[in-house]
């Protein structure tokens, strides 16, 4: 059949402007993230870290990396030329979100260009969704996902209207070869900061473009800090564990009781140092009152405090799970004791049942090393849904898989935690390590034994 | 997306633009880009990343490590540095009005 006449067919994807030229302003930077970028990932941190749009394995050269790891927290301001007897609407005014008005969880769209200028048709401004997943001063991080080609894209918050909160810096994270599927960011307002001090100072003709950069949204944004969007209350039940040398993620499910994995604390009576981060900061000293066998399915861990944690919101036990509802995991890990707990977000991939019960959650977040023993919750009602135990390596190849990770449902625990709460008796915690045979083929994943063959004798 | 990401999407797609960088007289030579945000449509000024300017540093990337250094000045660059930015339709240009101005028009299956 033929085409019906029309227009001249486009390059596939959406009519374009043309490229306009433009000059360099300035090249910017906030020193402040730099800062926290060195804190963060430099030191003996540094040699884990690649931000290199490249895989680990693929080869960039030592100069090349050097360069872009020097230029990874440094933007640029331009000025398009005009067009003669142009026209151009000035077009909506941008809003700019204050620092640190965007809370951790806080849902965000980012909007970049895929490879850059190499196929702007198909790829100009592609959005991804994610959540504000930490943040130290003007760095920030996002489990949205981004792509080489979307460094200097915007990131935009919806709540409470829409506005600029940063700027994607880099991409594409590997820490210890393994894709972090967290991507950098620095905060726009700082830069416009630096950039609005820098126009003025500079040259008088450029005085007048300080004027013209999008000013800071004031209320609601400006705000005193207690009216702000303090984000999901639940994120503050997640706690630092340390035993030892060794840490991981906990939850706090009563004022005095953690749970944690077993793999993080693992003997019983074992002394171990709680960290909260909200509502305030505080170290508290517990000891292990119960882990599971080596040979439980369940990789569970509880400790008593010697003290409450006050302040500490109780999240609420969940008793039923809906495949696909979206959920968050918070967790310590990837950057484990230097900043507070990483929120990420994602959707409740699978409920493993055994017998009608369910025995296994997994999800789509980004869940990283030292996020085990943290709370997984549900984004909607924020009922604490169960307890982060791993996520995936896959043998043959060594890749490991943030997006694809295993939670033991609350629901298994939950007449344990009940039971000791109200009379100190462990018996229900040692049933778990009595699982059945198919709970502990699930957590092996495997696949449960076909039904046994019958002799014909 | 939901209802509330409305305004978001459209202060994202009407502020994303990309930006590309070349050599004078040597375009085929390549060129580097990367994504940015229109910050006024008039004068249009731009904000994206830096990266796609290291080449260019008249005193190599070196410059970017001072430690105070929180801007460097346009001429940092090299005089051979050509910029071009494009972005698309806005609800405001006309370019776009014109699309949207064509009813009927189909993709038809064959």
């Amino acid at each position: 059949a033929g085409l019906e006449p029309g227009p001249p067919a486009r390059p596939h994807g959406r009519p374009l402007q043309p490229p306009r030229p433009a000059e360099l302003l300035l090249l910017l930077s906030c020193p402040a993230f730099r800062g926290h970028f060195s804190y963060l990932f430099g030191g003996e941190e540094a040699e884990q870290w690649r931000f290199a749009n490249a895989t680990p394995d693929d080869e960039v050269s030592e100069e090349e990396e050097e360069d872009q790891l020097r230029a990874l927290g440094w933007f640029a301001l331009l000025r398009v030329r005009p067009e003669p007897k142009e026209v151009e609407e000035r077009g909506p005014v941008l809003a700019v979100a204050p620092l640190g008005d965007v809370p951790k969880g806080a849902p965000l769209l980012a909007c970049g260009s895929p490879f850059g200028a190499f196929c702007p048709d198909i790829f100009l401004n592609t959005l991804s969704r994610g959540v504000l997943s930490n943040s130290a001063g003007p760095l920030l991080l996002t489990d949205a996902r981004c792509l080489p080609g979307t460094e200097g894209g915007g990131v935009f918050t919806s709540r409470p209207s829409a506005a600029l909160v940063a700027l994607v810096a880099a991409p594409l994270c590997w820490k210890a070869r393994e894709w972090v599927g967290l991507t950098l960011l620095c905060a726009a307002a700082p830069l416009l900061s630096v950039a609005r001090a820098a126009l003025r100072g500079l040259h008088p003709d450029t005085a007048a473009l300080a004027t013209l950069l999008p000013p800071e949204m004031g209320a609601p944004w400006g705000l005193p800090l207690r009216y702000r969007d303090p984000g999901p209350p639940w994120v503050a039940a997640a706690v630092l564990v340390e035993c030892g040398s060794v840490w991981g993620s906990g939850v706090v499910v009563a004022p005095g009781l953690v749970v944690t994995c077993r793999h993080v604390a693992p003997r019983e009576t074992a002394r171990v140092l709680v960290r909260s981060t909200t509502p305030k900061s505080a170290v508290i000293w517990g000891h292990v009152v119960f882990a599971t066998q080596e040979t439980s399915p369940y990789d569970i861990a509880v400790v008593s405090l010697e003290e409450d944690l006050d302040g500490v919101p109780i999240p609420v036990p969940a008793e039923h799970f809906h495949e696909g509802e979206a959920v968050s995991v918070v967790g310590f890990g990837v950057f484990g004791q230097a900043c507070g707990p990483s929120v990420t977000s994602g959707i409740l991939s699978a409920v493993v049942q055994v017998d009608d019960t369910p025995v296994m959650l997994q999800t789509t977040c980004a869940v990283h090393g030292g996020s085990s023993g943290g709370p997984l919750f549900s984004a909607c009602s924020g009922d604490l849904l169960g307890i982060v135990a791993s996520n995936t390596r896959d043998n043959n190849t060594g890749a490991t898989y943030p997006h694809l990770n295993f939670s033991i449902p609350i629901t298994v625990l939950q007449p344990a935690l009940q039971q000791y709460s109200q009379t100190g008796d462990l018996g229900g915690f040692r049933q778990l390590d009595h699982a059945s045979v198919p709970v502990r083929v699930v957590w092996r994943l495997q696949r449960p034994p076909a039904e046994a063959l019958r002799s014909k004798l | 997306m939901g209802r509330q990401w409305g305004p978001a999407m459209r202060a994202a797609e009407q502020a994303g633009c990309v930006v590309s960088a070349s050599r004078a007289g040597q375009p085929e030579a390549g060129s580097w880009s990367c994504s940015g945000v229109i910050l006024n449509r008039r004068p249009g000024l731009v904000l994206c990343h830096g990266g796609i300017f290291t080449p260019f540093l008249r005193a190599g990337s070196g410059a970017l490590t001072a430690a105070s250094a929180s801007f460097l000045p346009g001429d940092s660059c090299g005089d051979d540095l050509r910029l071009h930015v494009q972005w698309g339709p806005t609800a405001a240009s006309p370019a776009g009005r014109a699309e949207r101005g064509r009813p009927g028009l189909c993709t038809p299956q064959c």
